[in-house]
């Protein structure tokens, strides 16, 4: 029975495409069986992981607005453990399509359940924003994963996440757990950075991963390539840190 | 007669928020009297002004939706040539409230127009998202300036962005020009950096600024003190980056 886990935090560049990449891609080198699912219209996860969304038939709007099977979109990736649903541009105009819709918010629920039990993860990428697409996306997960820039104006908008969070957790999907905090983008060298990793550690306690993502070049030149952080360069800063964390994960899930 | 400039990228954490802060500041230091208009629910811009907005009475939102004239909300901040209309969180809801109004995407142009001649620019900071708020600042826009940051990511959906403007521009305001293409984040050190700033000028042309803001950590710190990069250290390379940019953008508007 896989669990969904939906990466979301409305402010953006906080690095919600790049953990959903290589959270996915660390999950299956450990060999759980993982799809992401791209519901960002900018769909930069499936260009990420190396999908040219000008070519592919099918995407995560068929899905949600012609209830179109997932297994007629899903699309394998270089890593045998790691499959996507691509994201599309017509995204951006289906949440006014669905806005009149009953169960509009239950559209992805819908779909992921046919094939929730065919992973052991399903990592959901929002976009940047609370709209109906990312609403879909929490009442579909299981848990939330909130990535959290070392950075000011990242730390200012956490308690609204937050709060948004409780308010589908009371309306729209009673299961919804917190997965958890992770501090992304750490470069130990600036004090501002150290002064945000305190701050949410202290307000947040334990629902902040221990694991931190330091800031690491090769991070963000892998999506030009098409490739996750471990098939770029398994070595690097970037790779051990994700591997931890996906580590961390399934420790907490009892999974290890 | 003011000239209102939208500064959009649906690309999160680009830098749009940095750049009408301190954009702002450099045209009032350079004696323009200009006015933020923060329209991003997560209020960033608000806030890295000094502007506590659990404090604030009125804001964005209640001109949208009440049609408060704009005197009744606008605040000064520390430089006397620089004021701000805040933002609210209650912007989440005002896309859902717009959605069936006669007129829904020329709110903040109706709006904007009371007080246009009171100001020499009006900068309007959007949200990383195309829905009905940032339609409506395009549509009360003269002109947009789209922040690109030196990675990847920001690349890929520059297209996608160039597309949207032009639709607001043939079916809302048929007056919206480019102001143009900036680049942001830049680190002379990195490799990607210099291929994405390649890229940028080869594709764009003259629609790119000369003015680079480099990447400078003074820029992330100036908003946790509540004060823009002028106020918080006028010698660093922050400042010079932002001066430099507001010059050249009176130039190429033949205002000085
Ligand atoms: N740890 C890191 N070190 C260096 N660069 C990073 C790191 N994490 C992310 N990046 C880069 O920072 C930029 C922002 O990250 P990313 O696009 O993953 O954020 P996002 O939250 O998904 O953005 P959006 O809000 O637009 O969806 C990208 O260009 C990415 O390559
Ligand atoms: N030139 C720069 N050098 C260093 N840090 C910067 C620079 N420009 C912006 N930043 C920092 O990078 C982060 C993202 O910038 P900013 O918030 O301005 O982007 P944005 O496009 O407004 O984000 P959003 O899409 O969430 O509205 C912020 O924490 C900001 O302080
Ligand atoms: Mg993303
Ligand atoms: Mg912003």
């Amino acid at each position: 029975m896989g669990k969904i886990i939906a990466i979301a935090n409305q402010k953006g560049g906080v690095g919600k495409t790049t953990t959903a990449i290589n959270l996915g891609a660390s999950f299956g080198v450990l060999e759980y069986k993982t799809l992401i699912v791209d519901a960002d219209p900018q769909a930069n996860a499936s260009s990420g992981v190396g999908v040219d969304i000008r070519k592919v038939e099918g995407n995560i709007y068929d899905c949600l607005i012609n209830e179109v099977h997932p297994n007629e979109v899903i699309i394998k990736t270089e890593n045998p453990n790691l499959d996507i649903i691509p994201a599309h541009i017509d995204l951006v105009g289906a949440e006014l399509e669905l806005i009149n819709e009953s169960n509009r918010e239950h559209k992805l629920k819908m779909a992921l359940d046919k094939i929730k039990d065919d992973y052991d993860f399903i990592i959901i990428d929002c976009s940047p924003s609370l709209g109906l697409i990312t609403v879909n996306s929490l009442t579909a997960a299981d848990s939330v994963l909130v990535p959290v820039q070392c950075e000011y104006f990242a730390l200012e908008g956490l308690g609204k996440l937050l709060n948004t969070i409780k308010i589908v957790q009371s309306r729209l999907n009673t299961e919804l757990d917190m997965e958890g905090i992770v501090l992304t983008m750490y470069d130990t060298r600036l004090r501002l950075a150290n002064q945000v990793v305190d701050e949410v550690k202290t307000h947040f306690l334990d629902l902040v991963f221990n694991t931190i993502i330091h800031r690491n070049t090769r991070l963000g030149e892998a999506p030009s390539f098409g490739e996750t952080i471990i098939m770029h360069d398994a070595t690097c800063k970037g790779s051990i840190n994700y591997l931890n964390f996906a580590r961390e994960i399934l420790q907490k899930n009892d999974l290890t």
